[in-house]
């Protein structure tokens, strides 16, 4: 069967957003002592079946584009974080311990299909 | 306006950060040098713990991923004077270690105490320092404890000139047996007899060791679940 020609536009399709994570937005600057905030970014955008070869997709994301170009029920693949890195907090617990802790995954540095 | 998370959504994320409610200190605790330099090196170089163990503190030479400063809940007690020394400070050092939770296993602890700029080592020998450990918790009060176990004093360079003691093998012990933690006793003695002048010049120095003393535990702990033996070799 043929395969309907994808609509999204180049700034449509799946990639990374800035996202700067300010603890003082949240309140939460009165008991994480540093960092301030962080640049989280996030992944947002359309994963066509024509481009999911292209946008760093996993070879799942690759058919269920397939499945949704010959059933629209289907949804799209999604656009979703494929490298994630961690950072440190530093921050006060309620009985004044200072503390620093790595948390993985807190920073989206790559997305895909 | 920005709205605010509510309060499910916060409570789910901070269970994640280890905590059980949003913490609401009145101040913020002094953060130690090494502390510090964790974060300030990672601010610099924000990739550069991408394909570093996380479990790996390369600034303290040990696996952990948790650094907790635990501040000291202990309290002054009388000095007493003896026949050739005299106490100039007296105090009962405690920590409460139950945020270490049951899987963390302890790679570090370390005790600090920060007597306060030129006091004691501008004095030299004629103050004496002595930390000891309580064994039992009935001895908390007002009566000074009788201490057990002495410690070597062990010093070691650091940027602050702050006195560091090892106290891993005693913090597992306590962390194993909670009801063992009865604290610390600390004791800063003059030694000898002087005259007058000298001893009011002492007294001056020992009110201020007393207004300026700070002392903390650094705490690191390794949580298996969250570093896997094999990560660092992986990656």
């Amino acid at each position: 069967a043929a395969i309907p020609v994808p609509k999204a536009s180049c700034k449509n399709l799946c990639h990374r957003h800035q996202l700067f994570i300010n603890f003082r937005d949240l309140g939460w600057h009165k008991w994480i002592i540093a960092p301030k905030g962080f640049m989280a970014n996030y992944c947002h955008g359309e994963c066509p079946f024509s481009l999911t070869t292209s946008l760093n997709s996993s070879n799942y994301a690759f058919m269920q584009a397939l499945m949704n170009a010959v059933d629209p029920e289907i949804p799209q693949a999604v656009c979703v974080p494929t490298k994630l890195s961690p950072i440190s907090m530093l921050y006060q617990d309620n009985d004044d311990n200072v503390i620093l802790r790595h948390y993985e995954d807190m920073v989206v540095d790559e997305c895909g299909c | 306006a920005l709205g605010q998370p509510s309060q499910c959504q916060e409570h789910v994320f901070l269970q994640f950060l280890g905590l059980d409610k949003v913490p609401s200190p009145p101040k913020f605790q002094p953060v130690p040098y090494i502390l510090r330099k964790i974060i300030q090196d990672q601010a610099a170089a924000p990739s550069a713990g991408v394909s570093e163990d996380l479990c790996y503190l390369k600034e303290l030479g040990v696996r952990g991923n948790v650094l907790r400063l635990l501040p000291d809940q202990g309290f002054f007690l009388n000095s007493k004077k003896h026949s050739q020394t005299s106490s100039c400070l007296q105090k009962l050092l405690y920590f409460n270690l139950s945020a270490v939770k049951e899987k963390d296993q302890l790679t570090i602890a370390q005790l600090g105490l920060d007597l306060g700029p030129s006091t004691y080592y501008d004095l030299g020998p004629e103050l004496e320092l002595a930390l000891s450990l309580v064994q039992k918790a009935s001895v908390w009060g007002k009566s000074i404890p009788k201490p057990g176990k002495l410690f070597a004093l062990q010093s070691v360079p650091w940027p602050q000139g702050a006195l560091r003691f090892n106290l891993l093998d005693v913090a597992k012990d306590w962390y194993i047996n909670p009801q063992k933690n009865a604290g610390l006793f600390l004791e800063i003695l003059v030694k000898g007899d002087r005259d007058v002048e000298v001893n009011f010049q002492l007294e001056d120095t020992c009110a201020k060791l007393r207004r300026s003393l700070h002392a903390s535990l650094l705490v690191v702990t390794l949580n298996p679940e969250q570093c896997h033996p094999s990560s660092r070799k992986r990656r």
